[in-house]
């Protein structure tokens, strides 16, 4: 496929840039609502005054994500996808443009709600974060298998509201599992808290890693 | 673009197959894990004697869902469209020759779980379904529009888990206001069968409308 060839050229150039500018890239991939926005909200909140952090935001519509990150104050761009499902290396690269990359340690990059495309699309990240929560229910890593094979780490979130729902806790880790038996598994609440220390931590050493 | 000519030209072909047959389609569309194979279980449960239905399943991977229908002896096919994002009027022009449509008064298709890309391809349906669940957030109508602006009928699912999350309502059926004023919009629980009337109320609705 010809789109895919040129997607990656334009992800390798934005490798190059964010690694010349000493910028560590992560690329945040869920369903609608499981919780990517409240995930950087509460990172935001627990890391800006230690890390110099930027957000990329992408939605077929409107900047209201961006909007909500603003209130941190921290650079954020929202890329509108008009009804895009995924976000692509080309609009990245574009977008890195906003940002003062130097001066930067992390960027990032929340991609559109989308279980099925945004994985397949390299953005130039230096790893993948793939998102799910509770509510979505506990087969969708066989349904939707792609981004939880390729995911660096997995966040299963709100798990506050498990007390109200039919999930198989079991069943879902056996899922990931067989597609991803190496990946770190955190079991999170953006809302209480829980696995959030653990997520922090998985940050660090990845940006320590990267660095 | 060219792609979507041909889809058009093969929805039609489904369509005319359907009305000749005296069939009525349903196209059911929302987020992974909103709780479209839920809301097909009860849907099946109380019409299966009165009415003669079917069910197309797709989803990227696994015949999970069509397992789940199977087990309401109506006859059942699972599209698994490796990876693709979303349904496409070949595949159900294809599938059709796995039911005995003469002896069918519905068909109920459920779409892949994704709020962008399902709504665009006509698949020769009589109408499209939009659903959403609270757990995803008040703000999905504005940022993933396209579904709220053409369904036919539109379900708020899992009403049942307000008590325990943040959903703005009056916000949500502003949004859902400003897209689509006159589309019905149905609160519901699959879980507590709240808004379960309504919504068999408007497939008969429908069916009548459409025989
Ligand atoms: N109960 C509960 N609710 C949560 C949790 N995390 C997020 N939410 C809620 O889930 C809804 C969606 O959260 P967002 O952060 O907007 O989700 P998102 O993945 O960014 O959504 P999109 O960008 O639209 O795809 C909001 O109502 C949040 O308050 C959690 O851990 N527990
Ligand atoms: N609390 C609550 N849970 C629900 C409701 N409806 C469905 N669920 C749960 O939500 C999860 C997902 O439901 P499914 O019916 O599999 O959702 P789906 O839209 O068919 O999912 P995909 O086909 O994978 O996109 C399951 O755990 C269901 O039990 C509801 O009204 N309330
Ligand atoms: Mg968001
Ligand atoms: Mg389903
Ligand atoms: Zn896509
Ligand atoms: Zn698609």
């Amino acid at each position: 496929q010809k789109v895919m060839k040129v997607n990656d050229e334009l992800a390798a150039a934005v490798r190059q840039e964010l690694t010349e500018a000493g910028v560590v890239a992560l690329n945040i991939m869920s369903s609608p609502g499981s919780g990517k926005t409240t995930l950087i909200e509460k990172t935001l909140a627990a890391i800006k005054d230690s890390v110099r952090v930027a957000v990329l935001e992408g939605d077929p519509e409107t900047s209201l994500d961006a909007e909500r990150i603003a209130k941190f104050d921290v650079p954020v761009t929202q890329i509108e996808t008009a009804g895009g499902c995924h976000l692509e290396a080309n609009l990245v690269k574009r977008a890195l443009a906003n940002f003062d990359l130097p001066n930067l340690d992390l960027l990032i990059i929340e991609n559109v709600g989308n279980l099925v495309c945004p994985v397949g699309f390299d953005l130039g990240e230096n790893a993948q974060v793939g998102m799910v929560s509770t509510t979505e229910g506990h087969d969708k890593p066989a349904k939707y298998p792609n981004l939880f094979r390729k995911a660096d780490v997995i966040i299963l979130n709100k798990i506050d509201l498990l007390p109200y729902i039919n999930f198989d806790f079991e069943q879902f880790r056996n899922y990931v599992h067989d597609l991803n038996p190496e990946t770190p598994l955190i079991d999170m609440s953006c809302t209480t808290g829980e696995g959030f220390e653990a997520w922090l931590l998985w940050i660090k050493e990845k940006m320590a890693l990267e660095s």
